[in-house]
């Protein structure tokens, strides 16, 4: 392996990311989850941990692009170059760019996930058979409106699932438009369009306009690529056009006829003697989430290595199986050090100096609750990575992680007491909590953990009961987080999904679960803690959370040590 | 039947890939991923220097060091790749 001249690296281990834009070979959350993969295979081996954010700047700025994409090293088209990344540090250091004119995969074909239908956005599965017939991409048979569908098993005439493909009458990617379908037809300089296109921008994205008239309204998004669209050339996301003529000659299928590197195209319109419209046939494509994991290598501070099976070759080879070689290992190890803490040779560490004495704090019981002493002064609020439960009680902010609770003071400028006992304080409960809630009505505690719930009255308690009595189902392993809404509502979160509570009559309202990020946009989908402080909803993931104001933006993202707890 | 095919190439609007020969794409390739110091470079097309970064390129990604521009290296180097350079300072 080799790192940058001066071994460059990240002075602090959590790092932030964001995504720029996005490709249109892929849907969105593919595209996330790709990246999500690729710096997960990071921050298993090193303490890294790495958390996205949705705007301002980051650490590792992800972007997607074509030739000349504002940086002195333009790409080159399909093939050849794919990507590159800058080493640590501050402006563009530490980004990464990906090649657009690459068709992005994950290394196997075209990766098309639906959308709608009854198969719950499953992918497609090629081929499939639909009325004894097989299909090898999308089609429009058996539809009377000319939308793209597939099944997503390979029998649709037994199974009958299916969803609709990315196409721009279904949504579009990023603009203004928040995935609104395209509007055909369209104004745009005072010419009406079809279809979607390329006018008015110099970096070959398709684009349209999702009203009427974008002269007026200046409402727009860009066009997903169909899985059937040709890559790169100079009509990029148009499907071929069979038969068409080149040279004088037919063709029914794509042809390497013409080109000296061998490589398959076609022609997006009849004749391409007289058009002269043409693209690269999509082919199996690169893998986003090998190329994104090598390139984020090189924005830890790691260089090509000459060890053709490591990572961090600068040739790209796709891998089924993905995983992180010996000489990738020890390059990033040396580096930031081991997962469990080792610390790579010559590394000061700063020992960080505590100037108050913490057995001179003095803890203020929670009010209404039996008084306790803090058992263990030297365990610092500030120095956990995350905690169990985090929810409002008696205006007080209270933080629960295995088997101890501290409490933000409300009162006192948000000063932290504890840690307590769960055990000296609410004796029937287990040490790790999920989640909780106080009834505002009541006063009554509600407690989860696993599949189980408590209420406390005071110091009486009623308990443990199984979620099912709430009227929650049977698959939900716990509630990850409560959220007040109302006078007797609570909505109760776990994985993608979200219940409404009538505390009162204790029962789930109809018409849920919904999901999470059809409400709260912009929060992760895995956020662990969910809360209400302050007025405003907190999702917490590791040490970061997401605050949503009342009109449910996402007006911060930051750290919870630092922010909330206020720790030095 | 008989008749040998004599294969036609057209340039392609808005492709990128130019009619360059082996020797000017293993040139800027050199150049591009730091095998060659630019700033020291001789004109002569296929130099010792040449020679010299072709080797380190063949070790580099495990090839016959042979020093010249084989079909094996033409190859490697048309291969799809990471843009950061292989050779620093």
């Amino acid at each position: 392996y080799k790192t940058f001249e001066g071994n460059l690296k990240w002075d602090h281990n959590d790092i932030t990311y964001r995504i720029l834009n996005y490709s249109p070979d892929m849907e969105e959350s593919l595209i996330d989850d790709a990246f999500a993969r690729a710096f997960k295979v990071w921050s298993d081996v090193t303490p890294l941990t790495f958390t996205r954010l949705y705007d301002g700047t980051a650490d590792i700025m992800v972007s997607f692009g074509r030739k000349d994409h504002g940086d002195p090293y333009p790409f080159d088209g399909k093939d050849g170059l794919l990507a590159h990344a800058y080493p640590p540090g501050e402006g563009m250091q530490g980004d990464a760019h990906f090649d657009d004119d690459e068709f992005w995969t994950l290394g196997t074909g075209p990766v098309v996930k639906t959308r709608f239908g009854n198969a719950g956005g499953a992918m497609c599965q090629f081929p499939f058979i639909f009325q004894g017939k097989s299909y090898s991409s999308c089609t429009t048979e058996g539809r009377s409106d000319n939308m793209l569908w597939c099944a997503t098993t390979a029998d649709f005439d037994k199974d009958e699932l299916y969803g609709f493909c990315p196409s721009e009458y279904l949504y579009t990617i990023g603009g203004n438009s928040d995935g609104a379908p395209c509007k055909f037809p369209f104004v745009f300089l005072g010419e009406s369009y079809d279809s979607c296109t390329t006018e008015g921008r110099d970096d070959g994205y398709r684009w349209c306009a999702t009203t009427k008239n974008f002269d007026t309204d200046k409402k727009y998004g860009f066009c997903p690529n169909r899985d059937t669209a040709v890559i790169g050339g100079n009509a990029e996301g148009e499907p071929c056009h069979f038969p068409f003529t080149f040279m004088k000659k037919t063709y029914y299928s794509c042809t390497s006829d013409g080109r000296g590197d061998g490589k398959l195209w076609c022609a997006t319109t009849e004749n391409y003697d007289k058009d002269m419209h043409w693209g690269f046939c999509p082919d199996q494509g690169y893998s986003l989430f090998l190329v994104a994991a090598h390139e984020f290598g090189h924005a830890l501070g790691l260089e090509h290595t000459d060890v053709r099976e490591a990572l961090m070759f600068p040739m790209y080879d796709y891998i089924k199986d993905f995983s992180l070689h010996s000489d990738d290992i020890q390059g990033i190890q040396k580096l930031y050090g081991s997962k469990s803490g080792t610390l790579p040779p010559n590394t000061t560490v700063v020992t960080p100096v505590t100037t108050e004495d913490p057995m001179e704090t003095t803890p203020s019981p929670t009010p209404g609750l039996p008084t306790q002493q803090p058992i263990d002064p030297s365990q610092d609020a500030c120095k956990a990575e995350k905690f169990d439960c985090i929810t409002e009680i008696q205006g007080d902010l209270h933080l629960f992680k295995n088997g101890k609770y501290w409490r933000l003071s409300s009162q006192k400028d948000g000063e932290i007491n504890g840690p307590y006992s769960i055990s000296d304080t609410w004796p029937a409960l287990p040490p790790t909590i999920d989640s909780a809630f106080q009834d505002l009505l009541t006063k009554k505690l509600y407690v989860f953990s696993g599949r189980r719930f408590w209420v406390y009255t005071g110091m009486n308690v009623l308990g443990p009961r199984s979620l099912e009595k709430l009227g929650l189902p049977s698959n939900i392993m716990r509630v990850e987080g409560a959220l007040q809404r109302g006078r007797s509502k609570v909505l109760l979160f776990s994985g993608e999904n979200y219940w409404r509570l009538d505390v009162k009559a204790q029962v789930i309202d109809k018409g849920y679960p919904r999901l999470i990020d059809l409400t709260f946009g912009g929060v992760p989908v895995d956020a662990h803690d969910v809360f209400l402080y302050n007025g405003n909803i907190y999702f917490c993931r590791d040490r970061f959370y997401w605050r949503m104001n009342s009109r449910r933006q996402v007006d911060r993202v930051g750290y919870l040590k630092y922010d909330v707890l206020k720790c030095p | 039947w008989g008749r040998s095919l004599k294969p036609v190439f057209v340039t392609f609007p808005g492709d990128i890939a130019t009619n360059m020969t082996n020797e000017e794409f293993a040139n800027t390739y050199l150049e591009r991923f730091g095998y060659i110091n630019v700033q020291h470079r001789s004109r002569m097309p296929m130099s010792t220097s040449t020679a010299k970064a072709l080797r380190q390129l063949q070790r580099n990604l495990g090839l016959e060091q042979t020093g010249q521009l084989d079909a094996a290296t033409i190859n490697a180097m048309k291969m799809p790749r990471c843009g950061v350079v292989d050779v620093r300072n």
